[in-house]
């Protein structure tokens, strides 16, 4: 038989991490994905107090992440511009859809053909 | 209908905008939709003004009269439409420029007019028929459940679980017939969705996301618009 030392994708879905993954280490790698995050995008904010909560803001949003990772395999969720922002906060300021139970009111679009 | 589709190959979608930190989303969804109509109509692709929308556009449900389009605070595709459908059209972006508040006066000038509606409707929940409508009459007005574009980076996006309360308002410009999933072991086809967040957000501005079950209420609320030519007067 022949064993490949080539490691391939198959591979590395079976490689699992036996470093240490205590709160110190995932502290440090907040702190380095936050400070990328502020170099990336710009952001400053106006005192520490706000600083320090946007960056317990920010780690709560990379658990997220992972989370939609877990749920949403075939996308990429990672840090993007809206991370220091909560999910609250989020809706109120990039969202705007209206709720609306039917569009009952508006004409229907009648029906096309698809087979042709 | 044909397995792939894209309008921006066909030059009928402006580049990715920026709506800022404004609950605008509806007015860029709304001025794609007709902005894609007009280069249908008229031939030439021509970026308008959501600011108009923003500042002027306060149309109110008919079934629902305290729900009314309402600049950063949201607003509805629909209800915009018929806005635009009473205002006599939207301006060219350049005339009428979006700035991201809506602390400002209506400043709409009619002469000014780019795109007018000439009438609208919305699609039925069956995918082949929200295809059947984008490949004939342009980019379409959807709404979505936007709870997993916050951390969305790029890839086709087809969460197992997600709600279909719809909260954002964007554009669905096309459609692909297979993108690998890995998970899954299988090609699945997607929807190709502009968004209004900039060109740093998702695949350059752009949102794929899976097609087949409604995921994230995707198809359930899409509208269509049809143009009209207008030449300033």
């Amino acid at each position: 038989s022949f064993i490949s030392t080539t490691p391939t994708n198959d591979d590395d879905q079976l490689i699992r991490q036996v470093v240490s993954n205590t709160p110190e280490d995932n502290d440090l790698t907040s702190h380095h994905h936050f400070t990328n995050f502020l170099q990336k995008y710009g952001k400053s904010y106006k005192d520490a107090d706000e600083h320090a909560y946007r960056f317990s803001v920010f780690t709560s949003n990379l658990r997220r992440a992972k989370r939609h990772q877990k749920l949403d395999p075939s996308a990429i969720h990672g840090v993007t511009q809206f991370s220091d922002l909560t999910p609250n906060e989020f809706k109120i300021k990039h969202l705007g859809l209206r709720k609306k139970v039917t569009l009952s009111n508006a004409n229907q679009a009648p029906i096309l053909p698809t087979n042709d | 209908l044909p397995e792939d589709f894209d309008w921006r190959d066909h030059g009928a979608v402006t580049g990715v905008k920026n709506q800022g930190s404004c609950g605008s989303c509806w007015s860029f969804s709304t001025t794609g939709a007709l902005e894609g109509a007009n280069f249908l109509a008229t031939g030439k692709l021509v970026s308008l003004s959501e600011q108009q929308l923003v500042d002027c556009d306060h149309e109110c449900d008919p079934d629902e009269p305290r729900s009314c389009d309402s600049g950063c605070n949201g607003g509805l595709m629909t209800t915009a439409y018929e806005y635009a459908l009473k205002a006599g059209g939207l301006e060219p972006e350049a005339d009428y420029p979006y700035s991201g508040t809506d602390r400002g006066t209506c400043k709409f000038d009619k002469s000014k007019i780019a795109a007018s509606v000439a009438n609208f409707s919305v699609v039925s929940l069956d995918e082949e028929q929200i295809a059947a409508n984008l490949v004939k009459h342009g980019p379409l007005s959807v709404g979505i459940n936007a709870v997993f574009m916050q951390t969305y980076i790029g890839g086709v996006s087809c969460p197992y679980i997600c709600g279909k309360h719809l909260d954002h308002g964007v554009l669905l410009v096309g459609y692909g017939s297979a993108a690998y999933s890995p998970i899954r072991l299988k090609d699945k086809p997607y929807w190709i969705i502009k968004n209004s967040w900039g060109e740093n957000w998702g695949e350059k501005g752009y949102y794929k996301i899976c097609r087949g079950r409604n995921v994230c209420g995707v198809d359930s609320m899409v509208s269509t618009v049809t143009a009209i030519h207008t030449k300033p007067q």
